[in-house]
């Protein structure tokens, strides 16, 4: 695809966020991933910029911006766990989350898919102490109440073992 | 040591 040269990680996030997007497009959400996995510093630009997305206004745009962040924790390593887990970004979670900062002008949808995540990588990610200091805080604050369910297939598991096709 | 005084300099919002 001749087209895809030269995009960079911003052109990539931006079609994967897009608000006119009827659905989730997966094209561009592994390009973005791919993107950051290219580049050298990949993962702090990657994560500044979802962090701009995932307080937008607009609600599928930061619902978009979620899924994207959750597929590169999921395929992009561990460069890019290392930046999710410094409070510098973790911080701009917590103000999505929380009625001191935007909490209050977010939608619930927004705000449990945080939770969420927040939560499968305190889980998955037991090294990621920063994660954990962040998901107890909002604990601690009753911002989060108890903890969520997480679906088998969402949980972040490298490789998870295959089910077996006719038992 | 770029790395130490990021680390000093990572702190969890406060609430």
């Amino acid at each position: 695809m001749a087209e895809a040269e030269g995009e960079s990680l911003e052109s990539w996030l931006n079609k994967a966020t897009n608000p006119l997007n009827r659905q989730e497009d997966w094209e561009y959400i592994i390009g973005f991933c791919d993107q950051i996995n290219k580049e050298l510093e990949g993962p702090q630009i990657a994560v500044r910029l979802l962090a701009h997305k995932i307080q937008s206004p607009q609600e599928w745009e930061a619902v978009q911006a979620l899924t994207v962040l959750e597929a590169c924790m999921k395929n992009c390593g561990r460069r890019f766990h290392n930046e999710v887990g410094k409070f510098r970004f973790l911080n701009e979670l917590i103000k999505v989350v929380s009625p001191k900062y935007l909490g209050d002008r977010v939608s619930e949808k927004v705000k449990t898919k945080i939770i969420e995540l927040l939560y499968s990588w305190t889980v998955a990610l037991p090294d990621e102490s920063k994660i954990k200091d962040a998901y107890y805080m909002l604990k601690r604050q009753g911002i989060v109440l108890s903890d969520p369910v997480i679906p088998v297939e969402r949980t972040l598991i490298p490789s998870p073992p295959p089910r077996p096709k006719n038992p | 040591l770029g790395e130490e005084s990021e680390e000093r300099d990572d702190h969890l919002l406060p609430m």
